[in-house]
Parts: structure tokens; sequence; C-alpha cells
């Protein structure tokens, strides 16, 4: 565990703290893509199943442990609690498009053809995407409110941390994980435009909103 | 075999 790795882990878990705290003290999920929660909460679910075969240490249990029952927490609230607050016809990015084509992905290219391995590689190729939808909803809406712009920049703060501390574990421990590494860096770009705006604009104390 | 290489990161 290297202090990358760690505040990457902490970064992420900011990202999804921040967004139930949003909804849940505005009570409403408005500006959010409920799409891209469903898919997280299905990369989560994926991609922890060891859980039931492997035991790492205290604190990889705790964290895969708050990260699936967070994100199964988000979905409860945008689709059912919050649900009349949900923005669905702004939500409109077509999800199959992502998780067929990662699906197939998965089975071509993956470390092994096991099944919890195939589901661990399905995991790490759609959370490269996930965000998508939620991307698309802001630039369909044109704007995107504060917190939501917060919860976004460390959802992408924390895999950038993550290629760091991959890069560091190269050099001292020898750990090289082609898969997680291309797919990660996948992800870190397709925050690149986001962050500029976020650093441009949000840091600034603006509003993000996108040029019509 | 119905199990995955050991992951330690998240």
């Amino acid at each position: 565990m290297n202090i990358f790795r760690l505040t990457g882990d902490l970064s992420h878990l900011a990202a999804i703290i921040i967004l139930l705290l949003k909804i849940w003290k505005t009570r409403s999920c408005a500006g959010i893509s409920g799409k891209s929660q469903l898919l997280f909460a299905l990369v989560f679910t994926t991609r922890y199943l060891d859980l039931f075969t492997s035991f790492i240490s205290l604190y990889n249990t705790s964290m895969k442990l708050i990260y699936v029952a967070c994100s199964y927490a988000t979905v409860y609230l945008i689709y059912m609690k919050f649900k009349a607050t949900y923005d669905g016809n702004h939500d409109t990015f077509r999800v199959e498009f992502l998780v067929v084509p990662v699906g197939g992905l998965s089975f071509l290219v993956n470390h092994d053809f096991s099944p919890l391995e195939i589901l661990w590689t399905f995991s790490i190729y759609l959370e490269s995407v996930a965000i998508l939808p939620q991307l698309f909803m802001i630039s369909k809406t044109g704007e995107a409110e504060t917190i939501t712009t917060h919860y976004l920049f460390f959802l992408g703060l924390y895999r950038a941390l993550y290629l760091i501390n991959w890069i560091w574990r190269y050099y001292f421990e020898g750990f090289f994980d082609l898969i997680a590494v291309v797919a990660g860096v996948v992800q870190t770009i397709l925050y690149c435009d986001f962050f500029y705006l976020y650093v441009t604009k949000v840091l600034k104390g603006k509003k993000l909103s996108l040029p019509a | 075999a119905f199990e995955m290489m050991e992951k330690d990161e998240l």
C-alpha cells in the first residue's frame, strides 16, 4: 500500500459519500444519471465476488463492503425513495451499447478463462466507461450543480491516482496488470475534458455550464 | 476453477 493507492481509495470513497449526501440533504437526485449509478452498482457487484472466496485484509474487505453498500443505497435513493426527482428524460444514454461490447471483450481479453476472473475483467472494463451516461446527461442539459462536479472530480481523481500507484508498484514491486492499466488510462482520459472545466470554472467559483 | 487470481486492489 503506497500513498497514491491510499489517497486514490479515499478519493473514491469521498466521491461516493459526496453523491449520497447530496441526494440525501437536498432530497433530490436531479442532474444525476441513474444509469451511471446502476452501472457502478454492477461494477462493484461483479468485482467484489472474491469477498466470498478470499480474504486479503480487514482494510480490503471493509472498503469493498462500504463501496457495495453505498452504491446500492445510491441506486435505491434514485430509483425508489426520490424517484419523483429523477430526471429520466435527460438520462437517455443507451447502456446496452456499453454493457454488451464490454461483456464480449471481457470474454475475449482476460487473465484467465474462469467465471470470477471474467466477471472481474468485465467490472474493470465497465468501470472505465460507466460514467458516460452521467457525462452525456451533463452535455445534454448543458450544466451541472457544483456539488455534482465535486463528485465527478473525486471520482476521476481516484483512477488518476491509481495510475500513479501502478507506476510506483511497477518500479518497486514489479507488479503490472495490463488489463487494469489500459482500462484505467481510458477511464482517466474520459475525465480530462471535465477536469479542464472543473479547474477553469468551478474552482473559480463559477457554475459548470456548457456553451450552447 | 471457480475462483480468481488474488486481487489486493479495489
